[in-house]
């Protein structure tokens, strides 16, 4: 699973 | 994007919709805690920094660009244009104490210990907590109108969905952001009272009343 850094959410 | 996440955002749009009609057409802020108005600003303030360095998609821009605007816009009515209907003596909630834990934990608890970084952290964590003024408010006065409440529960209803998306995005993505889940866990449970009475009350065409 990838921890995502790129906070494509609101 | 999926339905979950659509109706998050569509959820928390409505809700800002909801609170500026209110504020307009009545002319009038009472009821509404301006302290947890101005947290909502820096919360947008500091998490959609990355408007000047990360492009996502033309909605995702536009919806920051909403979400900070309205919130200053927010602010604006309450502090300067209906100055004189803003339930001051209601609202007292002290928003340090909400601030200062948000910064720390946003230093000490975060996925990378860049500027950017976290300050996003923390607005995640002041998001969660952002909410705890107006509900204080209402609490203090033992009412709510009903357009306050349906505000509440659009607001409340966002990150609710939200937790619906994060779901389902770990299955059907593998995608996952911890702090952005347990942030949302908590901001989610702290409308849970909300929602009840909201249910049991204003849905049934009360006002929503807190016993005595």
């Amino acid at each position: 699973t990838v921890i995502d850094h790129s906070h494509d959410e609101l | 994007m999926n339905i979950f996440r659509l109706f998050g955002d569509l959820s928390h749009l409505l809700a800002i919709i909801i609170l500026l009609l209110k504020i307009w057409k009545t002319r009038s802020c009472a009821g509404i805690s301006g302290k947890s108005q101005i947290l909502f600003a820096i919360v947008y303030t500091s998490r959609y920094l990355d408007l000047m360095t990360t492009y996502i998609s033309a909605y995702n821009t536009f919806m920051k660009i909403v979400f900070v605007a309205t919130s200053y816009a927010t602010v604006f009515l309450m502090y300067m244009k209906f100055k004189a209907t803003y339930d001051r003596n209601h609202d007292t909630f002290r928003i340090e104490f909400l601030i200062v834990p948000a910064v720390i934990l946003a230093l000490v608890i975060n996925q990378e210990f860049t500027v950017l970084e976290v300050l996003w952290t923390f607005s995640i964590y002041l998001e969660s907590v952002a909410i705890l003024p107006q509900l204080f408010l209402v609490s203090k006065t033992g009412e709510a109108e009903s357009i306050t409440s349906h505000y509440l529960f659009a607001l409340g209803s966002y990150r609710a969905l939200y937790l619906l998306n994060w779901v389902y995005r770990y299955y059907a993505e593998d995608h996952y952001d911890l702090i952005a889940i347990v942030a949302g866990l908590v901001q989610t449970v702290l409308y849970c009272d909300f929602f009840y009475l909201y249910i049991t009350k204003v849905l049934k065409g009360k006002k929503l009343q807190l016993p005595a």
